[in-house]
Protein backbone atom coordinates (compact mmCIF):
# COMPACT_ATOMS: atom_id res chain seq x y z
CA UNK A 1 0.00 0.00 0.00
CA UNK A 2 3.03 2.58 1.02
CA UNK A 3 4.99 1.63 -2.18
CA UNK A 4 1.37 2.46 -4.20
CA UNK A 5 1.22 5.81 -2.39
CA UNK A 6 4.98 6.89 -3.46
CA UNK A 7 4.07 5.98 -7.12
CA UNK A 8 0.98 7.96 -7.02
CA UNK A 9 2.89 10.84 -5.03
CA UNK A 10 5.67 10.68 -7.66
CA UNK A 11 3.36 10.97 -10.64
CA UNK A 12 1.83 14.19 -9.08
CA UNK A 13 5.68 15.29 -8.55
CA UNK A 14 6.53 14.63 -12.30
CA UNK A 15 3.32 16.76 -13.76
CA UNK A 16 4.38 19.59 -11.75
CA UNK A 17 7.87 19.61 -12.99
CA UNK A 18 6.18 19.39 -16.39
CA UNK A 19 4.43 22.35 -15.96
CA UNK A 20 7.45 23.99 -14.94
CA UNK A 21 10.00 23.04 -17.67
CA UNK A 22 6.85 24.00 -19.94
CA UNK A 23 6.65 27.21 -18.29
CA UNK A 24 10.54 27.91 -18.54
CA UNK A 25 10.54 26.96 -22.34
CA UNK A 26 7.97 29.58 -23.31
CA UNK A 27 9.58 32.38 -20.99
CA UNK A 28 13.21 31.60 -22.80
CA UNK A 29 11.42 31.90 -26.24
CA UNK A 30 9.93 35.16 -25.15
CA UNK A 31 13.03 36.47 -23.72
CA UNK A 32 15.23 35.52 -26.82
CA UNK A 33 12.42 37.60 -29.30
CA UNK A 34 12.77 40.20 -27.17
CA UNK A 35 15.99 40.72 -26.99
CA UNK A 36 15.88 40.13 -30.87
CA UNK A 37 13.81 42.87 -31.02
CA UNK A 38 15.96 45.24 -28.86
CA UNK A 39 19.35 44.26 -31.07
CA UNK A 40 17.39 45.51 -33.92
CA UNK A 41 15.40 48.35 -32.64
CA UNK A 42 16.83 51.75 -34.19
CA UNK A 43 16.71 53.53 -31.15
CA UNK A 44 18.72 51.24 -28.92
CA UNK A 45 21.03 50.48 -32.19
CA UNK A 46 22.30 54.15 -31.84
CA UNK A 47 22.99 53.39 -28.18
CA UNK A 48 24.46 49.91 -27.79
CA UNK A 49 28.26 50.89 -27.69
CA UNK A 50 30.84 50.82 -25.33
CA UNK A 51 33.71 53.52 -25.04
CA UNK A 52 37.69 53.06 -24.93
CA UNK A 53 37.10 53.93 -21.27
CA UNK A 54 34.80 51.41 -20.39
CA UNK A 55 36.97 48.94 -21.72
CA UNK A 56 40.21 49.98 -20.34
CA UNK A 57 38.51 50.12 -17.07
CA UNK A 58 37.61 46.28 -16.92
CA UNK A 59 41.32 45.13 -18.35
CA UNK A 60 44.01 48.08 -16.35
CA UNK A 61 46.82 47.59 -18.18
CA UNK A 62 46.78 45.30 -20.85
CA UNK A 63 47.13 45.74 -24.96
CA UNK A 64 43.64 45.18 -26.20
CA UNK A 65 42.41 44.22 -29.29
CA UNK A 66 38.49 45.06 -30.20
CA UNK A 67 37.01 43.47 -32.96
CA UNK A 68 33.40 44.08 -34.24
CA UNK A 69 32.36 41.70 -37.15
CA UNK A 70 29.08 40.72 -38.60
CA UNK A 71 26.98 38.05 -36.50
CA UNK A 72 28.16 34.57 -37.89
CA UNK A 73 31.71 35.98 -38.10
CA UNK A 74 33.73 32.80 -37.46
CA UNK A 75 36.79 32.79 -34.68
CA UNK A 76 39.24 30.32 -34.95
CA UNK A 77 41.62 29.44 -31.98
CA UNK A 78 44.76 26.79 -33.25
CA UNK A 79 46.08 24.61 -30.11
CA UNK A 80 49.48 26.80 -29.70
CA UNK A 81 52.61 25.04 -31.57
CA UNK A 82 56.21 25.54 -30.51
CA UNK A 83 58.14 27.10 -33.46
CA UNK A 84 61.54 26.19 -34.09
CA UNK A 85 63.19 29.15 -32.36
CA UNK A 86 61.54 26.94 -29.36
CA UNK A 87 58.84 29.90 -28.90
CA UNK A 88 55.09 29.32 -28.63
CA UNK A 89 53.56 30.70 -31.10
CA UNK A 90 49.36 31.75 -30.50
CA UNK A 91 47.24 32.31 -33.29
CA UNK A 92 43.52 33.80 -33.71
CA UNK A 93 42.00 33.54 -37.54
CA UNK A 94 38.46 35.58 -37.80
CA UNK A 95 36.33 34.99 -41.19
CA UNK A 96 33.62 36.90 -42.06
CA UNK A 97 30.83 35.96 -44.70
CA UNK A 98 28.79 38.75 -44.86
CA UNK A 99 31.01 42.35 -44.18
CA UNK A 100 33.93 43.33 -43.23
CA UNK A 101 35.33 42.82 -39.95
CA UNK A 102 36.81 46.09 -37.94
CA UNK A 103 39.72 45.93 -35.11
CA UNK A 104 40.76 48.33 -32.98
CA UNK A 105 43.88 48.37 -31.08
CA UNK A 106 43.33 50.10 -27.76
CA UNK A 107 45.94 50.57 -25.00
CA UNK A 108 45.56 53.21 -22.45
CA UNK A 109 49.26 54.78 -22.63
CA UNK B 1 50.64 30.45 -42.36
CA UNK B 2 47.88 29.10 -40.34
CA UNK B 3 48.55 26.07 -37.49
CA UNK B 4 47.11 22.63 -37.79
CA UNK B 5 43.66 23.96 -38.10
CA UNK B 6 42.13 20.89 -37.45
CA UNK B 7 42.79 21.46 -33.93
CA UNK B 8 41.66 24.80 -33.86
CA UNK B 9 38.81 26.09 -31.39
CA UNK B 10 36.04 27.62 -32.84
CA UNK B 11 33.37 30.87 -31.95
CA UNK B 12 30.66 32.21 -33.65
CA UNK B 13 30.00 36.22 -33.15
CA UNK B 14 26.48 36.26 -31.90
CA UNK B 15 25.73 32.46 -32.37
CA UNK B 16 28.22 30.78 -29.81
CA UNK B 17 27.47 30.67 -25.91
CA UNK B 18 29.94 32.57 -24.22
CA UNK B 19 30.80 29.24 -22.32
CA UNK B 20 33.53 28.14 -25.73
CA UNK B 21 35.04 31.77 -25.05
CA UNK B 22 35.74 29.90 -22.06
CA UNK B 23 37.13 26.94 -23.02
CA UNK B 24 39.39 28.89 -25.68
CA UNK B 25 40.90 30.88 -22.82
CA UNK B 26 41.71 27.89 -20.75
CA UNK B 27 43.35 25.81 -23.77
CA UNK B 28 45.14 28.95 -24.59
CA UNK B 29 46.27 28.90 -20.72
CA UNK B 30 46.98 25.45 -20.72
CA UNK B 31 48.62 25.49 -24.31
CA UNK B 32 46.92 22.28 -25.01
CA UNK B 33 43.60 20.69 -26.10
CA UNK C 1 8.51 -1.39 -7.05
CA UNK C 2 9.63 -1.58 -10.67
CA UNK C 3 6.80 1.11 -11.82
CA UNK C 4 8.32 3.36 -8.54
CA UNK C 5 11.74 3.13 -9.60
CA UNK C 6 10.96 4.35 -13.39
CA UNK C 7 9.47 7.06 -12.35
CA UNK C 8 11.72 8.52 -9.77
CA UNK C 9 14.79 8.35 -12.19
CA UNK C 10 12.01 10.44 -14.52
CA UNK C 11 11.80 12.80 -12.25
CA UNK C 12 15.92 13.48 -11.39
CA UNK C 13 15.67 13.56 -15.55
CA UNK C 14 13.15 16.20 -15.39
CA UNK C 15 14.88 18.24 -12.39
CA UNK C 16 18.06 18.55 -14.44
CA UNK C 17 16.65 19.34 -17.56
CA UNK C 18 15.07 22.27 -15.14
CA UNK C 19 18.12 23.42 -13.58
CA UNK C 20 19.48 23.44 -16.93
CA UNK C 21 16.65 25.67 -18.55
CA UNK C 22 16.47 27.77 -15.31
CA UNK C 23 20.26 28.53 -15.97
CA UNK C 24 19.73 29.41 -19.58
CA UNK C 25 16.81 31.57 -19.09
CA UNK C 26 18.42 33.31 -15.91
CA UNK C 27 21.65 33.75 -18.85
CA UNK C 28 19.07 35.75 -20.94
CA UNK C 29 17.67 37.89 -17.97
CA UNK C 30 21.25 39.13 -17.64
CA UNK C 31 21.96 40.15 -21.53
CA UNK C 32 18.18 41.71 -21.31
CA UNK C 33 19.39 43.42 -18.32
CA UNK C 34 22.75 44.78 -19.17
CA UNK C 35 22.24 45.66 -22.92
CA UNK C 36 18.94 47.86 -21.26
CA UNK C 37 21.04 49.13 -18.68
CA UNK C 38 23.67 50.42 -21.32
CA UNK C 39 21.33 51.74 -23.74
CA UNK C 40 19.78 53.61 -21.24
CA UNK C 41 23.46 54.83 -19.69
CA UNK C 42 24.56 55.71 -23.25
CA UNK C 43 21.29 57.91 -23.91
CA UNK C 44 21.47 59.52 -20.22
CA UNK C 45 25.48 60.51 -21.38
CA UNK C 46 24.68 61.94 -24.56
CA UNK C 47 21.77 63.72 -23.63
CA UNK C 48 23.97 65.60 -20.60
CA UNK C 49 26.58 65.77 -22.76
CA UNK C 50 24.71 67.08 -25.43
CA UNK C 51 26.77 65.30 -28.28
CA UNK C 52 27.12 61.97 -29.30
CA UNK C 53 30.99 60.36 -29.23
CA UNK C 54 33.16 61.40 -31.46
CA UNK C 55 33.10 58.55 -34.20
CA UNK C 56 35.80 56.18 -33.80
CA UNK C 57 35.84 56.74 -29.84
CA UNK C 58 33.16 53.60 -29.19
CA UNK C 59 32.97 50.10 -30.23
CA UNK C 60 29.87 49.21 -31.49
CA UNK C 61 27.83 45.40 -30.17
CA UNK C 62 28.51 42.67 -30.80
CA UNK C 63 32.09 42.52 -30.72
CA UNK C 64 34.90 40.61 -28.58
CA UNK C 65 37.95 41.98 -26.57
CA UNK C 66 41.39 39.91 -27.53
CA UNK C 67 43.60 41.29 -24.54
CA UNK C 68 47.18 40.45 -23.84
CA UNK C 69 50.67 42.19 -21.82
CA UNK C 70 51.22 44.88 -22.86
CA UNK C 71 54.92 43.80 -24.02
CA UNK C 72 53.58 41.19 -26.37
CA UNK C 73 54.22 41.66 -29.60
CA UNK C 74 50.79 40.82 -32.43
CA UNK C 75 51.33 40.33 -36.14
CA UNK C 76 48.48 40.98 -38.13
CA UNK C 77 47.63 39.75 -41.88
CA UNK C 78 44.53 41.18 -43.18
CA UNK C 79 42.69 39.93 -46.29
CA UNK C 80 42.38 43.13 -49.15
CA UNK C 81 38.30 42.76 -48.53
CA UNK C 82 38.91 42.86 -44.70
CA UNK C 83 36.68 40.13 -44.55
CA UNK C 84 39.91 37.46 -42.80
CA UNK C 85 42.21 38.54 -40.10
CA UNK C 86 45.08 36.18 -39.40
CA UNK C 87 46.50 37.83 -35.69
CA UNK C 88 50.08 35.72 -34.33
CA UNK C 89 51.04 36.39 -30.90
CA UNK C 90 54.50 35.42 -29.19
CA UNK C 91 52.80 35.88 -25.83
CA UNK C 92 49.41 34.10 -24.34
CA UNK C 93 45.97 36.17 -25.23
CA UNK C 94 42.86 35.67 -23.80
CA UNK C 95 38.84 36.79 -25.59
CA UNK C 96 35.86 37.81 -24.14
CA UNK C 97 32.44 38.64 -25.75
CA UNK C 98 30.44 41.69 -25.53
CA UNK C 99 27.93 40.27 -22.80
CA UNK C 100 30.94 39.17 -20.34
CA UNK C 101 32.26 42.90 -20.63
CA UNK C 102 28.91 44.56 -19.71
CA UNK C 103 28.56 42.30 -16.50
CA UNK C 104 32.24 43.50 -15.97
CA UNK C 105 31.47 46.87 -16.24
CA UNK C 106 28.97 46.37 -13.86
CA UNK C 107 25.73 46.30 -16.47
CA UNK C 108 23.80 43.31 -15.07
CA UNK C 109 23.83 44.94 -11.62
CA UNK C 110 25.41 42.31 -9.35
CA UNK C 111 22.72 39.70 -10.72
CA UNK C 112 25.39 37.85 -12.20
CA UNK C 113 26.51 36.72 -8.41
CA UNK C 114 24.38 37.91 -5.98
CA UNK C 115 25.54 41.15 -5.14
CA UNK C 116 22.60 42.93 -6.35
CA UNK C 117 21.66 46.03 -3.72
CA UNK C 118 18.15 46.32 -2.75
CA UNK C 119 17.96 49.81 -5.23
CA UNK C 120 20.05 47.68 -8.48
CA UNK C 121 17.36 45.33 -7.55
CA UNK C 122 14.24 47.59 -8.36
CA UNK C 123 16.49 48.99 -11.43
CA UNK C 124 16.48 45.47 -12.64
CA UNK C 125 13.18 44.53 -12.28
CA UNK C 126 12.09 47.48 -14.11
CA UNK C 127 13.90 46.17 -16.99
CA UNK C 128 12.57 42.96 -17.58
CA UNK C 129 8.92 41.55 -18.16
CA UNK C 130 6.37 41.25 -15.45
CA UNK C 131 6.23 37.76 -15.14
CA UNK C 132 10.09 37.57 -14.77
CA UNK C 133 10.24 39.62 -11.64
CA UNK C 134 10.57 36.14 -9.34
CA UNK C 135 13.04 34.88 -11.49
CA UNK C 136 15.63 38.05 -10.55
CA UNK C 137 14.41 38.27 -7.05
CA UNK C 138 15.71 34.69 -7.08
CA UNK C 139 19.34 35.53 -8.60
CA UNK C 140 19.51 38.68 -6.73
CA UNK C 141 18.89 36.51 -3.20
CA UNK C 142 21.35 34.16 -5.03
CA UNK C 143 18.68 31.29 -4.36
CA UNK C 144 18.38 28.85 -7.58
CA UNK C 145 14.46 28.56 -7.11
CA UNK C 146 11.62 28.00 -9.77
CA UNK C 147 9.11 31.04 -8.98
CA UNK C 148 5.53 29.64 -7.71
Amino acid sequence: QELLEQVELLKAQISELERQERELDMQKSCLQQSLKHLKEDPSCCRYNYVTHEDICDVFSGDTLLAVMAPAGTQLEVPVPEVAQNGQKRYQVNLRSESAPIQVMLINRE
Amino acid sequence: SCLTPNSAYTYKFSGSPSKELIDINRMIRQGSV
Amino acid sequence: AQEFRNLELEKQKRLERIRQKRSQLEELILQQIAFKNLVQRNQANEASSKTPPPPGSVIQLPFIIINTDVRTVIDCSISSDKCEYLFNFDNMFEIHDDIEILKRMGMSLGLENGKCTPENLAVAKSLVPKSLESYVTGMARNTNRTPP
